[in-house]
């Protein structure tokens, strides 16, 4: 996170932890947790921590993983051969099954996934919250939790972004509809939170709570304007594979 | 050893007598045969009641006759002057002289011979009930068709015993009725219903005529009804004097008949006919009888079917209904079903809730589920209260028996993030 500060779970329960191949995920039910499809593509068996403020190697030991039981990416995800010459980043969404619940506490709990109703929309200006131990300004990674608030930005402000690496043609980049950008002033997300979500706290019927719009995706120079994969676009998938999946898968 | 006829003359005969003389004969015939005694010659001081000398004849203790005087036949034809028929065989000749006697008198010449006695006329008692035959030395006694004689083989009846009626309704009367019923006979009948079924007799009074009770009331003729438990009658006399209908609480009932050696009476008819038995109309707690009855009766069936909220104990595979029998001992069959209240049992636990534990787990109780707050929530509001169904099971107004479900809150952090960004 650049940009951002020392958070504790407790502010963002729903914040899962990739152990191999660091990246971040939301959980979203019991069984389901949210990530970026480029997260798991190559990784269908990741290993995941919920509850955690420090991801000390001594106190993941220490510290029930989350077992995947099967990964759905979605389909529309475009795969490659070479990762690290992506520039298409279209439905960067994936979708893991728990092999068991996770019981939910001060440090554990879901983040509401939005409706389809006007209530949900989300405009340039909006302010959301990340949050992962990925790379800042001073590390590549980080020990614990930081979290940062950055407004929705329009999705220009992304595709103007000009990378440091002249070898790197911002050009090559595709921005779909299924995207949306975030940050400014130095706030955004980087390598290390992918998958992580992007929240905002919306009033709907009375009720103050924070709803998944965006998950940390892809972005040409962290610490400009990140782009994130538009969550509202994928609901209907998203609650149709829970519920085609809600019980068991047999081996 | 008797003789079948002898000779008795007097003593001297036929010299005078001699004075003061007392001389007795016993004649004896075979059994079965009574004594002709004729006299052919009586020459005997006569007197007033020959009550000096005389020819006594007494028989059983009894005096025929008693003779003096001199006598001669009236019948030129015959030598008998005097003469006894004795309807017995035993007789004893007494001939006794004075000491008075002045002339001469030559005393008595007598004879006697056995006779056949006709036994069925020649005795005032009648030997008999129906036909006597007379023969020499006794007689025997004869029946009318389809009597018999009785062992004391003088007295006829009838067999009139062993019927046995099964049939559920019938109708039984005495032998020859209306026509006079036979004497000295003892009838039995017999009335055997299946068991379940009570008889019940009814007799009119005009049908009934039983030779009367004797001046101390005790029946000549009578007619009992007799069960295992219980003796009706016994019943003589001109109409019927009992209760015109007779319930016998019993599927069996014996019927005996009874005459005497007299009495001339057209008898009796009876009908009867199979009660069914009663079973009590007891509908315990809770239960719906069907078919709904005033009465009960042996082999009705009945489909006992618990109210709701109710389950049958100790009854078939149905634990809300059973069928009962009444049976032929006026009870019914599954007597001990009953119906209790339905038990729900303990209600399921789920997960992330608690069970807000009732009272008692008996239909009709409530109780409530809840989540574990803040961090999970009841996915239907109304799902938390359930309760114990009629069909034993924990309902729910919207999810039925399906169990609720605690599902996460989102979206709800419990602490919020702050920052110093600007």
């Amino acid at each position: 996170i650049f940009g951002g500060s020392i958070a504790d779970i407790a502010s963002f329960p729903w914040q899962v932890f990739f152990h191999s191949e660091r990246a971040g995920g939301a959980l979203i039910d019991e069984y389901w947790v949210l990530t970026a499809a480029h997260v798991v593509e190559r990784n269908y068996h990741p290993t995941m921590y919920t509850g955690l403020n420090l991801t000390k190697s001594s106190l993941l030991a220490k510290t029930h993983s989350l077992a995947a039981e099967s990964v759905f990416i979605h389909p529309d995800w475009q795969r490659v051969d070479d990762p690290s010459m992506r520039t298409n980043f279209d439905n960067d969404i994936a979708l893991i099954r728990l092999k068991q619940p996770v019981k939910m506490g001060p440090a554990v709990s879901p983040i509401c996934l939005p409706g389809a109703s006007l209530n949900y929309s989300l405009s340039v200006g909006d302010l959301g919250m990340i949050s992962g131990w990925g790379k800042t300004e001073k590390r590549d990674w980080v020990v614990q939790l930081r979290g940062a608030v950055l407004p929705v930005t329009a999705l220009e402000m992304c595709q103007g972004v000009r990378p440091k690496n002249p070898k790197l043609d911002p050009k090559s980049y595709i921005f779909t509809e299924n995207m949306f950008c975030a940050g400014g002033s130095g706030v955004d997300s980087c390598q290390g939170d992918s998958g992580g979500a992007f929240v905002v706290k919306r009033l709907i019927e009375n009720r103050s709570k924070f709803y998944v719009f965006g998950v940390v995706s892809w972005g040409i120079e962290c610490g400009t304007y990140g782009v994130y994969t538009k969550v509202q676009n994928y609901v209907e998938w998203i609650r149709r594979t829970m519920k085609e999946y809600s019980t068991p898968l047999q081996d | 050893e008797p003789t079948l006829h002898g000779e008795i003359l007097s003593p001297n005969y036929p010299q005078a007598y001699p004075n003061d003389v007392k001389q007795t004969w016993d004649v004896e015939v075979p059994e079965g045969f009574g004594i002709h005694l004729y006299f052919t010659h009586l020459d005997i001081e006569l007197s007033e009641n020959c009550l000096y000398d005389s020819v006594k004849i007494v028989s059983g203790g009894i005096e025929e006759g008693k003779l003096c005087g001199q006598r001669t036949s009236k019948n030129p034809k015959s030598p008998i002057i005097e003469e006894f028929h004795i309807p017995y065989n035993k007789l004893q000749v007494t001939f006794t002289s004075d000491f008075s006697n002045e002339e001469r008198y030559t005393g008595f010449a007598a004879y006697y011979v056995a006779v056949d006695v006709n036994e069925c006329t020649d005795f005032a008692d009648v030997p008999c009930s129906h036909f006597c035959n007379n023969f020499i030395g006794g007689y025997f006694c004869s029946c009318p068709p389809e009597y018999f004689l009785h062992d004391d083989k003088r007295n006829c009846g009838v067999n009139c015993s062993g019927d046995v009626f099964t049939t559920l309704i019938g109708e039984i009367a005495s032998p020859n009725y209306p026509e006079a019923y036979p004497e000295n006979s003892r009838c039995e009948y017999q009335i055997q219903l299946e068991e379940g079924f009570q008889v019940v007799m009814t007799l009119k009074r005009e049908d009934f005529d039983v030779e009367p009770a004797d001046s101390e009331g005790n029946c000549r003729d009578s007619l009992e009804f007799v069960t295992r438990r219980q003796r009706f009658g016994p019943y003589c006399g001109n109409g019927f004097p009992g209760p015109l209908t007779i319930e016998t609480k019993s599927n069996t009932v014996d019927i005996i008949f009874q005459t005497d050696l007299t009495g001339q009476n057209k008898g009796w008819k009876l009908r009867y006919h199979g009660d069914p038995i009663p079973c009590p109309k007891e509908v315990p707690a809770n239960t719906i009888w069907e078919p709904e009855k005033p009465k009960y009766v042996f082999k009705d069936v009945v489909k006992i079917t618990c109210l709701e909220g109710f389950e049958i104990v100790e009854g078939g595979s149905d634990p809300m209904s059973l069928y009962s029998t009444c049976l032929s001992n006026g009870m019914w069959s599954n007597s001990k079903a009953r119906c209790q209240p339905v038990d729900c049992g303990e209600p399921e636990p789920i997960r992330n809730g608690k069970v807000q534990m009732p009272a008692e787990t008996l239909f009709g109780s409530v109780f409530r589920y809840t989540c574990e707050e803040p961090y999970y929530y009841m996915e239907h509001e109304e799902s938390a209260e359930y309760r114990c169904s009629g069909n034993g099971s924990w309902v729910n107004e919207v999810l039925g028996t399906e169990l609720p479900k605690c599902v996460p809150v989102c979206g709800v952090p419990s602490k919020p993030f702050t920052t110093s960004q600007r």
